[in-house]
């Protein structure tokens, strides 16, 4: 299912953007 | 970039997680800078204390003076901590402008301002408490957040 693709790929996008910030060091967001 | 209006949205749903005892769920009633001020205060408490929180007046009612009073307080604070204790500078074009929010809860300038929080709440030592709460939001929210993160990432490098 394409739509159903779609979805965990976006979910993927997702938790992979905010598990990066997760492992970043305190301090500034860049 | 992002369009701030919509940020504006999103973020007034992800500080709505924060659980702060001041309504928080239209522009309206951020226009006061009185629950951004809570909201911070749960951020950072050891920078943001009980005795920088009693300098924002929760007596505003429906006067515009005073709510961009509380807001200049509260944007300058934003602008300290990021750069004493996140060790970067907020630019320019991240500035709101705290009349327009005060005076019209313009949702535009709402958005920068709550963008700068979120910027604090994702760089603090509790920061991994606030993504992780930003995880649980919904997806079209998250993306927004998302965005939000990249703009500031892109144009205020390390």
């Amino acid at each position: 299912d394409p739509n159903m693709k779609a979805g965990a790929t976006s979910e993927g996008v997702l938790a992979n953007f905010f598990n990066s910030l997760l492992s970043k060091k305190t301090g500034s967001p860049g | 970039s992002v369009d701030k209006a919509e940020l504006c949205g999103s973020l007034l749903t992800w500080l709505q997680t924060f659980g702060v005892s001041q309504p928080c769920s239209s522009p309206q009633d951020l226009s006061s800078g009185l629950a951004v001020a809570h909201v911070l205060h749960q951020i950072d408490p050891s920078w943001f204390n009980e005795t920088w929180l009693l300098r924002i007046r929760d007596d505003t009612d429906h006067n515009w003076r005073l709510k961009v009073n509380n807001l200049k307080k509260v944007l300058q604070g934003l602008v300290e901590y990021s750069q004493d204790i996140l060790g970067h500078q907020v630019s320019d074009q991240h500035l709101p402008d705290v009349n327009l929010i005060g005076e019209f809860s313009d949702p535009a300038e709402l958005g920068k301002l709550l963008q700068l929080v979120l910027s604090c709440a994702i760089s603090c030592e509790k920061k991994q408490e606030h993504i992780q709460r930003i995880m649980t939001l919904e997806e079209s929210v998250q993306h927004v957040v998302m965005t939000a993160i990249q703009e500031l990432m892109s144009k205020d490098p390390a």
